[in-house]
C-alpha cells in the first residue's frame, strides 16, 4: 500500500483488497472507496499517504461518534452483557469488573449463564482472581432468578454496579432471545432505568455475520454499546464500520488478550491506524 | 438471493440475442459479491471466479436461453467440487488408542466438539477417552468433565499444574491400560500468531503422534480464516476441519476458503449447543448456503 507512488488503478484495487481483507465487507468498502475517489476528484491527493490519511479521518469520523464512557448512575447501575457463543463475554466481564473497581466503583457479578457446562465455575474463578463477589445459583436455575438475587445482594452489600453474564446464544434462536428479554424485564422491574448499559460482545474474528448479530440483538434488547474482543488476533474487526454506518452503536471497549489487563476503552484513532499497519 | 440477481443481469438478453463476454462478467461480479458477503476470502473468491469464467464463457452458456441457470449450475458445481465430497469420518486405524487432537482459536467450540465427537464415536462402537489438555482457561477442565459426565465418557485430567504436553503423553498410556480405542485431546484456544502456544501444539503432536488433528473453526469466521488455517496446517499439520455454529445464519464462506487454500477436508458440522448436535456434512447443501 505504501509502495504505491501514485493513485493509479492499481492503488484503488489494492485499497479495495486491503479493506475487504480487513472484514469491512464489499458494500462498506465500496462506499468508503467511492467517497475517497470523489474527494480525490475534487481536490487531488498528491500521494497515497495523503489519501490514506483522509481515509483514516473518515473512518475515525464514522467510529468516533458515540459517547466513550459508560452510563453508570448511582446508587446501583446494571450492565447486561450479551452476545453469541464463545465471543468472550465472561472474560470481558472479569476485565470490565477490574477496570471499574480500579476507577473507584464497587462491582458485583451475576452468573447469569446457568446453561453451559461449568459457566458458573468459570465466572467464579474470575471473580476470585479480580476480588469481585459473584452471585450464583446452581446450574439449570432460571437466569432471571439469579439476576433478581444479584440485585438484592448488590443492595445489601453496597455494590454500585452489577454486571450480568448471560449464556451465549445465536440471535436466530427465538426462544433464547425471548429468555434474554425476560432477564431484561426483571431488571427493569427492579430498577426503573436498568439495564443502564446492554453491551454486545463481538469476536473480532467474525466476518459479516457480526452486522446481523448487532441488528438482531439491538432489535431484541436494545444494545447500548459494543465490546470488540480478541483484537489481538490477526483479524482487524473491520465489520464495525458497517455496524457504525447502519446502527451507530458506539464501541466502548476492546479486548486484546486472555489476561485480565488485556482490556482498554476504545480509541477510534488507534483502531483506524491499525487497519493500515 | 443470487438466483434473482443473476436473472436481473440477463433480463435484457432477449432483445440482444446471444450474450457477450461482458454479460458473463457482470453475472460473475454478482457471484463474487455473493461470495464476499458470505465471508469467502478475497483471494479465494478471485481465483474461484477465474476458474468459473473459463467455463461460463463457453458457447454453451452464451447461446443458452437460460444463461442465469447455466452460470448458477457451473458455479454450484465448482463450489461442490472444491468443498469436496467425502463424508466426515475419523481415522482410528493404526494405533490403539488412536489420538485425535482438536485445535483452533479461542471460543471456536473445541471443548464442546470434543464431547460431541466422543458421543458420535461411541455410537459407532468405539471407546473414546476425553483428555483435558487446556490448563489455562478458568474451569476448562471442569467444563470437559461436566460434558463427559453428561454422556458417560471418562475424562483423563491432571488439573491445571501439569504441562499439557505431559498430560497428553500420559493419557496415551492411560488410554491403553484402560482399553480405550480413541483419545480425544481437547487443547486450549490459541492464536495462530502466538509462537509459544503454537509450539506447544507441535510438542503435543510429537509426544502422541495423533492419527487426526482437527481444526475447529466457527462458521462465522471472516477473512482471516485462511491465515488461521494455513498457520495451523503448516505448523501442526491438519487432517480435517470441524465447522461449528452452523445452526446459526452465518453463510460459512470460511469453509470454502479453508478448503481451497489448505486442501484440508471438512469432516463435521457443529449444529447446536447440545452434545448430539454434530452432523456429517453435505457439500451441495453447504454450497447453496454459501451462495445465499
Ligand atoms: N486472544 C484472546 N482471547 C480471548 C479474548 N477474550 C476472550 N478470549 C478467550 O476466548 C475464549 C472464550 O471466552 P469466554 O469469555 O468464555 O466467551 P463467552 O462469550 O463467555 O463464551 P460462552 O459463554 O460459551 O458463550 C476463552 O478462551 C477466552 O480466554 C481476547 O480479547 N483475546
Ligand atoms: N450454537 C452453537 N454453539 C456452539 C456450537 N459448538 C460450540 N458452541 C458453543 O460455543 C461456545 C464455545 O464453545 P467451547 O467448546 O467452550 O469453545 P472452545 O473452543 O473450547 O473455547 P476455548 O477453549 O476457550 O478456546 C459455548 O457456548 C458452546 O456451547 C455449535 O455448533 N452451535
Ligand atoms: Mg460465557
Ligand atoms: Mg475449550
Amino acid at each position: 500500500f505504501q509502495a504505491r507512488r501514485e493513485l493509479d488503478a492499481a492503488f484503488w484495487d489494492e485499497l479495495e483488497e486491503r479493506l475487504i481483507q480487513a472484514d469491512l465487507g464489499a458494500h462498506t468498502t465500496a462506499d468508503l472507496v467511492d467517497t475517497l475517489r470523489e474527494t480525490h476528484d475534487k481536490r487531488r491527493f498528491d500521494s497515497p499517504e495523503q489519501a490514506e490519511a483522509a481515509l483514516r479521518q473518515e473512518m475515525m469520523r464514522l467510529l468516533g461518534g458515540g459517547t466513550v464512557g459508560l452510563n453508570l448512575p448511582l446508587p446501583l447501575a446494571v450492565i447486561l452483557v450479551v452476545g453469541v457463543n464463545g465471543v468472550g463475554k465472561t472474560t470481558s466481564i472479569a476485565k470490565l469488573a477490574k477496570f471499574l473497581a480500579q476507577s473507584g466503583r464497587k462491582p458485583l457479578l451475576v452468573a447469569g449463564d446457568t446453561f453451559r457446562a461449568a459457566a458458573i465455575d468459570q465466572l467464579k474463578v474470575w471473580g476470585e482472581r479480580v476480588a469481585v463477589p459473584v452471585v450464583a445459583q446452581g446450574p439449570g436455575s432460571d437466569p432471571s432468578a439469579v439476576v433478581f438475587d444479584g440485585i438484592k445482594a448488590a443492595r445489601a452489600r453496597g455494590a454500585d454496579v452489577l454486571i450480568v453474564d448471560t449464556a451465549g446464544r445465536l440471535h436466530t434462536k427465538i426462544n433464547l432471545m425471548e429468555e434474554l428479554k425476560k432477564v431484561q424485564r426483571i431488571v427493569q422491574r427492579q430498577i426503573p432505568d436498568a439495564p443502564h448499559e446492554t453491551l454486545l460482545v463481538l469476536d473480532a474474528v467474525t466476518g459479516q455475520n457480526a452486522l446481523v448479530q448487532a441488528k438482531s440483538f439491538t432489535q431484541a434488547v436494545g444494545v447500548t454499546g459494543l465490546v470488540l474482543a480478541k483484537l489481538d488476533s490477526s483479524s482487524k474487526g473491520g465489520v464495525v464500520f458497517s455496524i457504525a454506518q447502519e446502527l451507530s452503536l458506539p464501541i466502548k471497549f476492546v479486548g486484546t488478550g486472555e489476561r485480565v489487563d488485556d482490556f482498554a476503552p476504545f480509541d477510534a484513532g488507534e483502531f483506524a491506524g491499525a487497519l493500515f499497519a | 438471493a443470487l438466483t434473482d440477481r443473476l436473472q436481473g443481469v440477463f433480463k435484457d438478453m432477449r432483445s440482444k440475442g446471444r450474450l457477450a463476454e461482458e454479460d458473463i462478467d457482470e453475472a460473475l461480479r454478482e457471484v463474487r459479491l455473493a461470495l464476499l458477503e458470505a465471508d469467502v476470502n478475497f483471494k479465494v473468491a478471485r481465483d474461484f471466479i477465474r476458474r468459473v469464467k473459463e467455463r461460463a464463457t463457453s458457447l454453451e452458456v452464451l447461446e443458452s436461453l437460460t444463461p442465469a441457470q447455466q452460470v448458477l449450475r457451473i458455479v454450484d458445481e465448482e463450489l461442490v467440487a472444491t468443498l469436496g465430497g467425502e463424508p466426515g469420518r475419523i481415522d482410528w486405524t493404526g494405533k490403539t488408542p488412536a489420538p485425535v487432537m482438536l485445535v483452533g482459536l479461542n471460543g471456536a467450540g473445541k471443548t464442546t466438539s470434543a464431547a460431541k465427537l466422543a458421543l458420535t464415536l461411541r455410537k459407532l462402537g468405539q471407546r473414546p477417552l476425553l483428555v483435558a489438555c487446556d490448563t489455562y482457561r478458568p474451569a476448562a477442565v471442569a467444563q470437559l468433565e461436566t460434558l463427559g459426565r453428561q454422556i458417560g465418557a471418562e475424562v483423563y485430567e491432571e488439573g491445571t499444574h501439569a504441562s499439557p504436553v505431559d498430560i497428553a503423553r500420559r493419557s496415551v498410556e492411560y488410554g491403553r491400560e484402560h482399553g480405550y480405542s480413541i483419545n480425544i485431546i481437547d487443547t486450549a484456544g490459541r492464536l495462530q500468531i502466538d509462537e509459544r502456544m503454537m509450539d506447544e501444539l507441535v510438542q503435543i503432536k510429537a509426544a502422541i503422534q495423533p492419527t487426526e488433528v482437527l481444526l475447529v473453526a466457527n462458521a462465522m469466521t471472516g477473512q482471516e480464516a485462511v491465515s488461521v488455517a494455513q498457520q495451523f496446517h503448516e505448523q501442526v499439520g491438519l487432517t480435517g476441519l470441524i465447522l461449528t455454529q452452523m445452526d446459526g445464519d452465518a453463510r460459512g464462506g470460511a469453509a470454502l476458503s479453508i478448503r481451497a487454500v489448505t486442501g484440508v477436508p471438512l469432516k463435521f458440522l457443529g449444529m447446536g449447543e447440545k452434545i448430539e448436535a454434530l452432523q456429517a456434512y453435505y457439500p451441495d447443501r453447504l454450497a447453496s448456503r454459501i451462495l445465499g
